[in-house]
């Protein structure tokens, strides 16, 4: 079988910076192609891609995130396996860098398929997943689009931009 | 939102999806992304796929479900993700996109709003673009 990686880096109207949007996509499929390439799985080339996606502060997912009514981060993430339709996904959790990775541990190390909010955090603590700051997922990019919209109440603002993540 | 979907050469596939949401969402909110048939779905039998844009009609559609739906009854991956999006936006006015690879290796990468970032791998070419019928090659 020839192997195949597709990425996308979100659907909108406008990209906050349309080279740099097309690029680091590029990157993150070949970061995915590489682990093939190393003899990695399907599985493992899905999450690679995603990390290198959320740790690229152009992108909405890790760092870079959009941020909620608070001001605070709060991230969901999915991942599924093809080969045994396993899943594991999380919700609304805080303070990691990674949730693609969180979401495969809970696939992989429970028998639930999703963990939401402070037992997603206490499951990444279990786990030993590091903490990290709210600071160090927000980025100048993501205030400055919280304080555009900061007159409006949540889902008043109907632009296509404010409904798509 | 980003993702990825994958084949490997023993013809597993594989789906993952990640978000921040929208700005200035209701503390707790929860859209499309980790939901299992909504933000992604894989199944070896017939393709992967995984989903972006507003999450609350990406929902209601259940869109990667769906796509794959339509890939079981015969469609290739790229009439499937027309189908889908065209269906989530005459029924709920959802605009988004959708990568999908199928089992076979036949990928696409479509959306229904002005743009989405995308790129794909495969037999040492690499694919790109972001705004519709943009599709950039380079040989790795």
């Amino acid at each position: 079988m020839v192997p195949v990686v597709v990425v996308h880096g979100g659907a909108g109207t406008a990209l906050t910076c349309e080279e740099l949007c097309k690029l680091g996509v590029q990157e993150a499929a070949l970061a995915g192609y590489h682990v093939l390439q190393q003899g990695g799985s399907a599985l493992d080339a899905a999450e690679a891609a995603v990390i290198h996606l959320e740790n690229n502060p152009i992108y909405n997912a890790g760092c870079g995130s959009a941020l909620n009514e608070l001001k605070d981060v709060e991230m969901d993430a999915l991942i599924v396996d093809g080969r045994t339709l396993d899943c594991g996904a999380v919700a609304a959790v805080r303070r990691i860098a990674n949730p693609i990775t969180l979401s495969r541990l809970v696939m992989e190390k429970t028998n639930h398929v999703c963990l939401a909010g402070e037992g997603a955090s206490k499951f990444a603590k279990a786990m030993g997943i590091k903490e990290v700051s709210e600071e160090s997922l927000r980025t100048e990019y993501s205030i400055k689009m919280w304080e555009k919209t900061r007159h409006f109440n949540e889902g008043s603002d109907q632009s296509e931009e404010s409904k798509s993540g | 939102t980003v993702g990825a979907v994958v084949l490997d050469s023993k013809g597993d596939l594989a789906s993952a999806t990640s978000t921040g949401g929208i700005v200035k969402k209701m503390v707790g909110r929860v859209g499309d992304t980790p939901m299992i048939g909504c933000g992604g779905f894989a199944d070896n039998l017939v393709g992967a796929a995984s989903a972006t844009g507003h999450g609350e009609a990406i929902m209601k559609v259940t869109l990667s479900r769906l796509v794959i739906f339509h890939m079981e009854q015969g469609m290739s991956p790229s009439q499937a993700a027309d189908t889908a999006l065209e269906y989530m936006n005459t029924r709920v006015k959802g605009k988004g996109g959708i990568i999908v690879i199928s089992k076979s290796g036949e990928w696409t990468a479509k959306c229904n709003t002005k743009r989405m970032a995308w790129a794909t791998v495969k037999d040492g070419i690499l694919h790109y673009g972001s705004q519709h019928g943009e599709h950039n090659t380079k040989p790795l």
